[in-house]
Parts: structure tokens; C-alpha cells; sequence
């Protein structure tokens, strides 16, 4: 999947099983990513679990899961707050659409999380206050936090030389049907054409569409490119780094930190 | 699996208002329905629990017995809050209140943004 960190760099990542998106004293986040295509590189997320882990006179433990066909609007115990304690309905869960889109705010620690299923995959995205991303258990240890630190260097997927190898061959790898997704083999040139349509500005989120479109031929990941950038605009604090583009000779493959 | 926590709330509601004949007690209706609301809630967790299909048939039973209508308000009219989001209990403490007891000490805190999608 292509992740947005909280510093706003922005990596396309192959992480393919589980991998912690967030870990630190007061929330975990684990994700699970399948190949798009048998024997495919590029993974999407189908699985989700979310730990509240227990906080003073506010919230017990809450655990959250949602996978691919299944975006509950409560957590595992079934409730749909923080629990019995004083503070509890500082934590909610929130049904904007249901199957499709809910909300979990979690007042206590200032922090909103928005959980997507768009077409065969979830889509994450979370504001969180400075010190609450901080609040690591093990300060010295570079533990995995790909929120925080990005994802390894051998999980990335540089765009460059993927769309290299895309405009020489011409066709893209998508194509035919799988189930119930209809998909379509994109070249380069009709790939731009249809995330264009969505996402105007060639940014980050617009490369990330043509990318998908390409590795897949699934036309929903132009929508979820679309409500990445669409959550990001209501999340994110700063609205001069809304759009942010590719950095220029950045020598280091996949890492695209925010362009001048 | 939470089921006898909804049996006990709804226990706990009726224990004054339950009439043995059909006619129907409005707020024996409206209990019944948060007793379904309830219910309907742990279905994920309680499937395949014997006390969970109980409580889903008696509420059925009860429903027809008391001819009282699927839809309808699941709880009594309560005297509006002053606070703007009935959701949050005003009398939350404030170390609940990350925003609140934040401002105390220092300027308002710096949010930051992660998101995670595509292939």
C-alpha cells in the first residue's frame, strides 16, 4: 500500500503479512496486506485490528477488527464506547456508511481515526496530537512504527523505475477478470487519463492511482486514492502540505518526502 | 459475549411496567426495543450462544404478545442536555478531555496526519 507518514513522507511499500502502522503507549495498530495479484509485489490492506489499550478513569481495553467484507461499527466486545469507566464515552465508534466508512474517535488521547473499504481493500487514516505519536515505550529501540519511521528500506517500491519499466512495455499488467472486481489492462497514458478524473493535481495520491491502476486494472483504487486524499484534507492540520509531489534526484529509492 | 448484560438492563427497565395482558404498556414496547437494540449488538460475538437465540426468540414472542411495533423509540424521552453532544456526559473527568486538560498547561497541541491505502 502507499503510506503518508506523520512526518509526510511518502512511500509505496510491499509489507506484505502483518505489520505494526502504529505503536505507542496509547494505541496499536496492526495491518495485514495481501497480494493484489498471485505472486504480485504490490500487497493492499484487508485486514485491520485496532488496540485502546486501557487509560486512567477513561476507557478499558478496546479492540477494533475489520477486514475485507466486514467493517463493524462496534469493537470485538460489541460495545460501541470506551466501556463502563467515568470517561468512557470518550471513545466511540462512529457509523458514517455502513460497510463502507466509520469513524472512531477517541477524545481521551485528542485522536480520530477513519477506516475505509473501498472495493476489495481498507483504506486507514488517523490525526493524532505530536506527544501522543511520540509516546513510544522503547525511545532507543528503532522499533517498526511505519507511521512514525516509514517502512524499511527493503519493503519499498521505488515509482521511478516502476514507471520506467511501464511506459517501455506499454501495457500494464492488469487485466481480465478476478471475481468480482472488473478490471482492465491500463497503459500509461490511460491510466493518468482516469485518475485524472478524480485527483487533478499530479501529486502523490495521483501517482499513487496510476501505480494501482497499473499493478492491478481495478479502477476502485482510483476512488481509493481519491478518499485517501479526501481524509488526509480533514485530518491533516496544515493545509500547505495537502498536495505533495515527488522530491527530484532524491537518491533514496522510494522515499518521496514532500517536494518543494 | 455480552448477552446477560442486555437481559439485566431490560430486567432492571420492566420490572415495574410488565402487564401480563396484550394491552401494551408504551414503555414495556420501548424497552423491548432497546432490549432488541441491545441484542442485535452482540450478535457478532454471542452467534451460536443459546442464552443470545433465547433472548432473540422471547423478544419476538414478546413483541407479538404485546403487539408493540418493531419501530419505535428505544428509549424514554429524556430532558434534553445542555451539553452540544449528548453523546459525551458532560461530567466526563477532564483527564478525558485531551483538548480541555491539554490548553491548561500549554498552546493547543500540534496535530499530525497518517494514512494508509492503494496497492
Amino acid at each position: 500500500p502507499h503510506l503518508r507518514t506523520f512526518g509526510d513522507d511518502f512511500q509505496t511499500c510491499k509489507v506484505r503479512g502483518s505489520w505494526p502502522l502504529i505503536d505507542n503507549k496509547y494505541l496499536y495498530v496492526q495491518v495485514t496486506n495481501s497480494p493484489v495479484l498471485p505472486g504480485s509485489l504490490a500487497t493492499a490492506t484487508s485486514k485491520l485490528t485496532i488496540i485502546f489499550k486501557n487509560f486512567q478513569e477513561c476507557v478499558d481495553q478496546k479492540v477494533y477488527q475489520a477486514e475485507t467484507d466486514e467493517l463493524p461499527a462496534a469493537f470485538v466486545d460489541g460495545s460501541r464506547n470506551g466501556g463502563d469507566r467515568h470517561g468512557a464515552n470518550t471513545l466511540r465508534i462512529v457509523e458514517k456508511m455502513p460497510g463502507q466508512h466509520i469513524e472512531i474517535q477517541a477524545r481521551y488521547i485528542g485522536t480520530t481515526i477513519v477506516v475505509r473499504q473501498v472495493g476489495r481493500y481498507l483504506t486507514f487514516a488517523v490525526r493524532m496530537p505530536e506527544d501522543v505519536v511520540n509516546s513510544t515505550e522503547d525511545t532507543e529501540n528503532q522499533g517498526l512504527y511505519l507511521c512514525l519511521r516509514g517502512c524499511p528500506q527493503s519493503e519499498r517500491i521505488d515509482f521511478r523505475t516502476f514507471r520506467a519499466r511501464a511506459t517501455e512495455s506499454h501495457v500494464a499488467t492488469g487485466g481480465g477478470n478476478r471475481g468480482s472486481v472488473s478490471v482492465e489492462a491500463f497503459t500509461y497514458k490511460s491510466a493518468m487519463v482516469k485518475c485524472k478524473e478524480r485527483l487533478p493535481v499530479e501529486d502523490l495520491y495521483f501517482q499513487s492511482c496510476v501505480f494501482d491502476l497499473l499493478t492491478t486494472g481495478d479502477v476502485n483504487f482510483t476512488l481509493a486514492a481519491y478518499y485517501a486524499f479526501e481524509d488526509m484534507k480533514i485530518l491533516h492540520s496544515n493545509k500547505d502540505k495537502f498536495h505533495i509531489f515527488e522530491r527530484t534526484g532524491d537518491l533514496t529509492p522510494g522515499n518521496s518526502a514532500p517536494g518543494r | 459475549c455480552k448477552i446477560l448484560k442486555c437481559n439485566s438492563e431490560f430486567w432492571a427497565t420492566t420490572s415495574g411496567t410488565h402487564h401480563s395482558g396484550p394491552e401494551r404498556a408504551p414503555e414495556f414496547c420501548t424497552a423491548l426495543r432497546a432490549y432488541a437494540h441491545c441484542v442485535r449488538r452482540t450478535a457478532r460475538t454471542c452467534r451460536g450462544d443459546l442464552a443470545y437465540h433465547s433472548a432473540v426468540h422471547g423478544i419476538e414472542d414478546l413483541m407479538s404478545q404485546h403487539n408493540c411495533s418493531k419501530e419505535g423509540p428505544t428509549s424514554q424521552p429524556h430532558p434534553r442536555t445542555s451539553t452540544p453532544d449528548s453523546q459525551e456526559r458532560s461530567d466526563s473527568p477532564e483527564i478525558c478531555h485531551y483538548e480541555r486538560s491539554f490548553h491548561k498547561h500549554t498552546a493547543p497541541p500540534n496535530y499530525t496526519h497518517c494514512g494508509l491505502f492503494g496497492d
